[in-house]
């Protein structure tokens, strides 16, 4: 047809700049703008539309995995949930979130305050606790986290709680002596609850570029996720990291963040995404 | 690394003049890909190829025996050349500073504000800190803990609901004092909430900040431009504080935020303590962005 020309030249680079602004990353921009025109090779008409149609269609078979439910430990033992990451990218919010979410659908939940280190962080997940009645295991501004968490097993299992969430401080993945700490607060759950920490979370900022994937291979290296929480995802930002990941590291995203309430958290929905993405 | 990758591209030239087309076509592919990955903004990085592109195909390339180093250099003085060329710390002059931090939630800013406090101290100030972050739960406290960490006084007051009322106590209280730098922690917000971002106007308008620093995260992604154009439109930004550089993010937003909005960067957050704080230095940004 007298549109195909223009369309090939054109279309392909409009994509790609569509999808680099989205955080996607080039390698994962080449691969999908590879398969689609692989796609539109095989039809006998070609329009814009449909090259959309397509991306879109590849975009959620690379985002493959399924997975938002939250992990259940076996009967008669707390599931451990942990919530890790980078400094500020919303891990104490996300925790009272996930909170509420269990708490409307019944279950017994206790709070965690490992993050002994910053100042006033210990405050921040006691108001959130307060907001969302549940029940925080908390010891003094410096203390060991590994102990908290100690603390945080035993407290659950006495209270036949359904679910431990354990807030851990912000780190970045670069600080070895930081990693050893979360490394060794896991190895304290797991000699207490031999198949915990049933869930291990990792925030990520849905403003992060290309730095979430040294993050997430990091935290996945050192503690073995279960899955992500991408946060903030009510600003501008598309979050378009999580497609390369998802690609690279299969690691699924679990929940989004789109609010600083306690209300503001989804289940991740993978066709929802990628529609927003073209927003 | 892109200095590795440029140099590869024309290691099998000998002698002058032998550039081809493709030879420059390749290189400019490979400083696009470098700039993409290191979260530069991709407007910025069609521009920044175009620029290169032109000098690249001046003589100095053309005759150099070392064609991938001299595009190397000439990458690397266009990335330090857009990032404001040296450094350029704020420097108080009177006898009262009113500094503002804004920024989008968890970059950085209340940490910020007490490095601040205690670099300008080291210089002979005496700083005050105001807790304007009246929504996140603890923050006050957080600001509180702080100021006594570094000893420094902090005005705070959890019973007023409008935080233009709390700054022009704490000014007040500061007027009656020889505290000669005001810093006033704010509660990060969205660009895009129309309400919290013409609260920030009405704080500018109260306090009417000597600096206002936009505090921005370095492991931005291509998002960076789009925050800081709202607030540098509705603010007048006069600087950036650039958070987390100890980490290993490349940082290309500090490329995009200087050559889209002009906004230089003043200072970079290189930890969580007090003392990590430093101003910020083109030079070694460019070495970054590069890898
Ligand atoms: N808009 C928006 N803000 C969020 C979201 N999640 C968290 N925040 C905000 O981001 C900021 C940081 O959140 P925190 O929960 O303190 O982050 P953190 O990871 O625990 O921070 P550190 O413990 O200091 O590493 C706060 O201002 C939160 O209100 C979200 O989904 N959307
Ligand atoms: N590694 C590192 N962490 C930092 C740096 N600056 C701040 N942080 C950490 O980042 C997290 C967020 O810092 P805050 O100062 O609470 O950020 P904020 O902008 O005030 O957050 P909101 O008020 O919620 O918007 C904390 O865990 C800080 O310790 C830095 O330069 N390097
Ligand atoms: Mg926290
Ligand atoms: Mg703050």
């Amino acid at each position: 047809s007298i549109f195909q020309a223009s369309l090939t030249d054109d279309i392909y680079e409009e994509v790609e700049e569509l999808l680099i602004q989205t955080d996607m990353g080039m390698d994962t921009v080449t691969t999908l703008v590879a398969n689609v025109e692989k796609q539109m090779s095989r039809k006998e008409k070609q329009n814009s539309s449909m090259v959309f149609d397509s991306l879109r269609q590849e975009l959620i078979s690379m985002i493959n995995t399924h997975d938002t439910a939250i992990r259940k430990a076996p009967a008669g033992f707390p599931t451990v949930v942990f919530v890790v990451g980078v400094n500020g990218t919303g891990k104490t919010t996300s925790v009272a979130k996930l909170a509420n979410r269990l708490l409307a659908d019944k279950k017994k939940v206790v709070l965690a305050a490992c993050d002994t280190f910053r100042g006033a962080a210990i405050e921040q997940l006691e108001v959130w606790a307060q907001r969302t009645g549940t029940y925080l295991v908390k010891h003094q501004h410096g203390a060991d986290a590994a102990a908290v968490a100690f603390d945080a097993v035993e407290s659950a299992k006495a209270r036949g709680a359904d679910y431990l969430l354990v807030d851990t401080a912000g780190r970045l993945h670069t600080n070895k002596n930081l990693m050893e700490e979360l490394k060794k607060i896991k190895r304290t759950v797991e000699k207490r609850i031999p198949s915990a920490p049933h869930e291990i979370l990792i925030t990520i900022d849905a403003v992060t570029g290309q730095n979430a994937v040294p993050q997430v291979k990091t935290f996945h290296e050192a503690l073995n996720l279960t899955g992500i929480i991408l946060t903030k995802l009510d600003g501008t930002a598309k979050g378009g990291i999580v497609v390369r990941i998802q690609h690279e590291l299969n690691i699924p995203v679990k929940f989004i963040g789109i609010g600083e309430s306690m209300d503001d958290l989804l289940p991740f929905d993978s066709k929802e995404f990628v529609h927003a993405l073209f927003e | 690394s892109l200095s590795e990758k440029l140099n590869s591209v024309f290691k099998n030239l000998r002698g002058y003049g032998r550039l081809s087309e493709k030879n420059i076509k390749d290189a400019l592919r490979e400083i696009k890909l470098a700039l993409l990955e290191a979260d530069v903004n991709y407007i910025v990085v069609k521009e920044f190829v175009e620029a290169v592109k032109e000098k690249a195909v001046g003589s100095k390339v053309l005759d150099s025996i070392t064609p991938g180093q001299q595009i190397v250099k000439i990458v690397h003085d266009e990335i330090v050349r857009l990032m404001g060329g040296t450094p350029y710390p704020v420097e108080l002059k009177g006898k009262k500073n009113r500094i503002m931090l804004v920024g989008l939630q968890g970059s950085g800013k209340t940490t910020s504000a007490a490095k601040l406090a205690s670099y300008f101290r080291k210089k002979g100030f005496s700083p005050f800190m105001v807790a304007l972050d009246i929504q996140r739960p603890a923050a006050m406290d957080q600001l509180a803990f702080l100021g006594k960490q570094i000893d420094v006084p902090v005005y705070l007051d959890k019973k007023e609901k409008k935080v233009v009322k709390i700054a022009e106590q704490a000014m007040e209280k500061a007027r009656q004092t020889e505290v000669s730098l005001e810093l006033f922690d704010t509660a990060g917000r969205l660009h895009i909430d129309d309400a919290l971002m013409d609260e920030l106007i009405s704080l500018k308008n109260t306090i009417k900040p000597d600096e206002i620093l936009f505090v921005a995260d370095s492991m931005t992604g291509q998002d960076a431009v789009n925050s800081i154009k709202v607030f540098h439109d509705k603010l007048s930004l006069t600087g950036v504080i650039l958070t987390k550089i100890d980490g290993d993010a490349r940082g290309g937003a500090a490329l995009s935020i200087k050559s889209t909005t002009g906004c230089p960067i003043r200072f970079v957050g290189i930890g969580e303590k007090i003392n990590d704080f430093d101003v910020f230095y083109p030079e070694r940004m460019a070495s970054r962005v590069l890898g």
